[in-house]
């Protein structure tokens, strides 16, 4: 069983693997993907031995291997059906964000219960409204689905969501929201990134 | 010296510490904190050593004094000013969101290219020209830019901040940009929490 730690951290080193190959480059050392991931190349080196992957000693990683090695073990060798509800600010930019279709997820319905929203055209698609979602989500086979509505909504979207069977859940919404054990829940704060950043920036005050 | 990894983690660590201390909870465990944040008991014990905090067998850690102990470390009991550059969607989405205020992160100036979009007010700023920021960016001592423009201007976007004194940049644009080692630079890809998630969607599927 692979830790959750590990889990968190192989797209990040599909990104710097996906960089490396479109730059033609055709091994990396444990510790260069440590640099580029901000950990150590012990850790790397274990995390990658769960896919039963171990590098050659003074050589490092074969990155066509490890890239389909990893994509494999995430999950990305097939398409996933996306649904975003709550069509705001923040709706429109994951909408629109190109980032989630070439790893395969695909925004296929978008869902506001604010009827003015309804019907309007983004992506290449309609925002329909939220009594919408179940039928949807059984004929196009949602798996995935995004949380970008208030605070105060969220727990009942989730509900919804739940309930029309879809067992991922992406929220950026600020609330603690309860779901089923068989359902998985990330939650997404962007304020984690400037508080890093934050971390630095007093360093370097400090100095 | 505390690795990047660590630093890392301790936002997540607060964000639950945060939750606790708003439920009362006095005091808590490494496993139950390792559990909130997805690692193993042994880092939370090996993280939080670098804070000099090591709990008591048996009782575990204080959470007021952990939640004192990690703001100071990532600096977050001062103010920092902020700037948006790329006032669209996402823009829009992260001006208006109260998770960065709460937290000390203060949107002071929005900027963007379109004169169309110059002047517009939102969150109670008024969008200004990028030939603005030099002069804001001194005057407001702004020490951190977002970047939510276009890949094809993130760069430029970036050059701009540099030279203007900001030193932590978050940039979303799909682009590599680079910067001067002086300057702390984190990417965001939210494609990579669906990622996480089409892992465990996967292993669902495949029981
Ligand atoms: N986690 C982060 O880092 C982060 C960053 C930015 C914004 N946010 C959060 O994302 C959310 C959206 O932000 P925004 O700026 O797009 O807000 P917004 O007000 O522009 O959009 C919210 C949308 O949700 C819709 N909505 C409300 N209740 C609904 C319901 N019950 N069912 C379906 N749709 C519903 C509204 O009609 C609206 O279109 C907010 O909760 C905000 O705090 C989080
Ligand atoms: N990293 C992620 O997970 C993620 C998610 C969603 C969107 N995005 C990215 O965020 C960016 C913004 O997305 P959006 O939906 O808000 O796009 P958008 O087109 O709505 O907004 C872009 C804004 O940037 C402005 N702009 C363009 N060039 C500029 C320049 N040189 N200086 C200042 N402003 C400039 C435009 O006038 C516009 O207002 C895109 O690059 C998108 O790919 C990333």
């Amino acid at each position: 069983r692979i830790p959750d730690a590990t889990v968190a951290r192989l797209p990040v080193y599909l990104r710097s693997l996906v960089e490396m190959a479109e730059a033609n480059t055709s091994t990396v050392s444990s510790e260069r993907l440590a640099d580029l991931a901000g950990v150590n190349a012990a850790q790397v080196r274990k995390d990658l031995s769960y896919l039963g992957s171990y590098g050659t000693r003074g050589v490092g990683y074969d990155v066509e291997f490890l890239l389909f090695q990893i994509r494999r073990e995430l999950g990305l060798t097939q398409d996933w059906p996306v649904a975003i509800v709550g069509i705001g600010n923040l709706g429109h930019a994951l909408a629109n964000y190109r980032g989630f279709s070439t790893r395969g997820f695909h925004i296929v319905a978008l869902f506001d219960a604010d009827p003015a929203k309804v019907g309007e055209k983004l992506a290449g698609l309609t925002v329909r409204p939220l009594t919408d979602l179940p039928l949807v989500a059984a004929s196009d086979g949602i798996a995935m689905g995004i949380i970008a509505t208030p605070a105060a909504s969220a727990q009942e979207v989730a509900d919804v969501l739940v309930e029309a069977g879809v067992t991922s859940i992406l929220n950026f919404a600020p609330a603690v929201l309860t779901v089923p054990a068989s359902v998985s829940m990330r939650k997404v704060d962007l304020s984690i990134e400037l508080q890093i950043l934050s971390f630095y920036q007093q360093r370097r005050s400090g100095e």
